[in-house]
């Protein structure tokens, strides 16, 4: 095996990774598998761990794309280059490619997943029979609304199981549309389609409006291409056209007179002579999983192999049981080393899940229960640091707030301090109950009025207000004019001086800070205002100029424009651990 | 009798008239294995190159431009270079 130079790896071990689009070959639930799987083939072997972003800058930015694609290396049509991916690093560094002039399977010929019918969503099943024929591909027999569909067992006459194949006329991906079918015909810049389209695009997807006029409606989506479509060419997602002339002879299934590759290719119109229309044949195509598997490898800090059957050698080669060489395994686990611990196992209740005081940790508590050991090196290990003490450790923080040019982070009973000016020192944890003897252990919001410098600490349904030494509260939060049924303060943002935005999952309020009152025309629904960021946020806060929602590790950074600027870990971009 | 083949230009194609020593070459630079200082001295440098390849990708090291050679760079593959310049 080999790494990059300079051994570029992650910093941290729970990498990210985003989806930013689809290839038509696949349903993009059988692309978002091929995907999962291929990153739980590194996750198996170290304690890495692949979490999936829908929004914002994740790690791994995983996308399909032709040609030129919006990087200095473009693909190169069908076959020849299938993907490429970036080592670790910032920006595009960590993002994979896949060239989607290639024909996208699970590496054994057309994947087709089913809608609907009574299959439950099932592959099709190739060939199958129906009414005593053989069938290798979805048929539109046996149908009066054109709808493709195929058998999901080997006979349908017997079994009687099926399900609709991807069209146009059932669906679309991506696009605006919600997976809206295509409406046909219907009308783009005063042009009328009868169907899919490449006009109006650089990228040479198909698309389709969803409404009869694309141009008062402005609603698409992306056209899926039928198991029949051929690849590339000038017909991409048409089906062959049997028979078709070809320099006057008629052919009656795809061939590869008229090339020196031995490329099966077929028309897309009666006449090649004429029209000049036409594509590859589908073939067994690539499979997106093991392609996958090995870009996430060059995404996680390995380069290519010499050994011939790893995962990491340059070259493509289907393998049905999949099983990650030995190489491959040596080089990641240098990388990250082994996977250490148990595996998942179903959530149990830890100190992250209510928000109520907890006793002081007991020695018992501290103390490892069982050695961590690893087949590898059977090695016992312990934690060399006490969780409880370390804010590096902690997970999801109670509130967080920046208090007198500080960032304060709380929990359980305890607080750290991060310097915005000192180069991020972390400093702590100190006891809440030194510094603020009246407030409890969990502390779930808490500002700094910016004009009178007093503190609000908010804690279930009541909260508290210090300044200095003096304290009053506390006080119920139906004081402040909020609702008998809010039952928390989740987060607080300071709006100007004497105003300031208190959260609690889909609504927010505007308080008056003088007058401790909620104004009127509050609560309003935190999306409407702060699109993009997660309304089941826990720690919203305003630090350094900029709005932070937190959600589990990661946070939304969204500026005053109220646009997502950043999203990333409060471990690793805030505290620096 | 058989026909003999005619080879057409299929419209929309991404045109690969390339000789076989040309997509060598393309290859060689491509992957790294032919490196910017070396293209002065071609020859000699094509035929290191060549070992280079063979060599990194587990094949025959001739350092001749063979037909298992040609085969190989014909092969699907990554883009990533296996050589780094």
């Amino acid at each position: 095996y080999q790494t990059f130079t300079g051994d570029l790896k992650w910093d941290h071990n729970d990498i990210t990774y985003r989806i930013l689009n689809y290839s038509p070959d696949m349903d993009p639930s059988v692309i978002d598998d091929a995907f999962a799987r291929a990153f739980k083939v590194w996750s198996e072997v170290t304690p890495l761990t692949f979490t999936r972003l829908y929004s914002g800058t994740a790690d791994i930015m995983v996308s399909f794309g032709k040609l030129d694609h919006g990087d200095p290396y473009p693909f190169d049509g069908k076959d020849g280059l299938l993907a490429h991916a970036y080592p670790p690093g910032e920006g595009i560094q960590g993002d994979a490619h896949f060239d989607d002039d290639e024909f996208w399977t699970l590496g054994t010929g057309p994947a087709v997943k089913t809608r609907y019918g009574n299959a439950e969503g099932a592959m099709c099943h190739f060939p199958f029979l129906f009414e005593g024929k053989s069938y290798s591909s979805c048929t539109t027999e046996g149908r009066s609304d054109n709808l493709p569909w195929c058998s999901t067992t080997a006979n349908f006459d017997t079994d009687k199981k099926y399900g609709f194949c991807p069209s146009e006329l059932l669906y679309t991906f991506s696009g605006n549309s919600d997976g809206a079918a295509c409406v046909f015909p219907f009308v783009f810049l005063g042009e009328t389609y009868n169907k899919c389209t490449t006009e109006g695009r650089s990228d040479g997807y198909r698309w389709c409006a969803t409404t009869s006029n694309f141009d008062k409606d402005k609603k698409y989506g992306f056209c899926p291409n039928r198991d029949t479509a051929v690849i590339g060419g000038n017909s991409e997602g048409e089906p062959c056209e049997f028979p078709f002339t070809f320099l006057g002879k008629t052919y009656d299934s795809c061939t590869s007179e008229g090339r020196g590759d031995g490329k099966l290719w077929c028309a897309t119109t009666s006449s090649y002579d004429r029209d000049q229309k036409w594509g590859f044949c589908p073939d067994r195509g690539y499979s997106l999983f093991l392609v996958a598997a090995h870009e996430f490898g060059h995404a996680l800090g390995l380069d290519h192999s010499n050994i011939r059957d790893a995962l990491m050698y340059p070259m493509y080669s289907y393998e049905e049981d999949f099983h990650l060489h030995q190489d491959d395994i040596a080089g990641i686990q240098y990388l990250y080393g082994p996977k250490t611990g148990p595996d998942p196992t179903p959530p149990q209740p830890t100190d992250e899940s209510p928000k109520t005081p907890t006793p002081p940790p007991t020695p018992s508590a501290e103390t490892p229960k069982t050695p961590v050991t690893t087949p590898d090196t059977a090695v016992t290990t312990s934690r060399p640091i006490d969780p409880s003490q370390d804010a590096c450790e902690v997970n999801q923080f109670d509130a967080i707030s920046e208090i007198q040019g500080e960032l304060h982070l709380f929990k359980d009973g305890q607080y750290w301090r991060v310097s915005a000016q000192r180069n991020g020192e972390i400093k702590g944890p100190f006891p809440i109950a030194d510094k603020w003897p009246a407030l409890p252990a969990t502390i779930d919001t808490a500002f700094e009025d910016l004009l009178t410098k007093k503190i609000f600490f908010f804690s279930g349904k009541r909260f508290w207000v210090y300044h200095g030494q003096n304290v009053l509260g506390p006080r119920s939060l139906e004081k402040l004019g909020l609702g008998s049924d809010v039952d928390q303060i989740v987060g607080a943002i300071q709006r100007g001086k004497g105003k300031v935005l208190l959260f609690n999952g889909e609504n927010y309020w505007r308080m008056d800070v003088k007058a401790q009152s909620i104004d009127k025309g509050y609560p309003r629904y935190t999306d409407e205002v702060f699109g993009g960021v997660p309304v089941d946020s826990h720690d919203v806060f305003l630090y350094k100029g900029s709005y932070y929602f937190c959600r589990d590790h990661f946070y939304w950074q969204m500026n005053s424009r109220h646009q997502v600027s950043r999203v990333g870990y409060v471990k690793y971009d805030i505290l620096k651990c | 009798a058989p026909l003999k083949s005619v080879f057409v230009t299929f419209p929309g194609e991404i045109l690969k008239n390339m000789t076989d020593q040309e997509f060598a070459n393309s290859y060689l630079e491509r992957f790294g294995y032919l490196n910017l200082e070396e293209r002065s001295t071609r020859l000699a440098s094509k035929s290191k190159a060549l070992l280079r390849m063979q060599r990194h990708l587990g094949l025959p090291e001739t350092g001749e431009l063979n037909t298992e050679t040609l085969s190989a760079m014909k092969q699907p593959r990554c883009g990533v270079p296996d050589i780094r310049n």
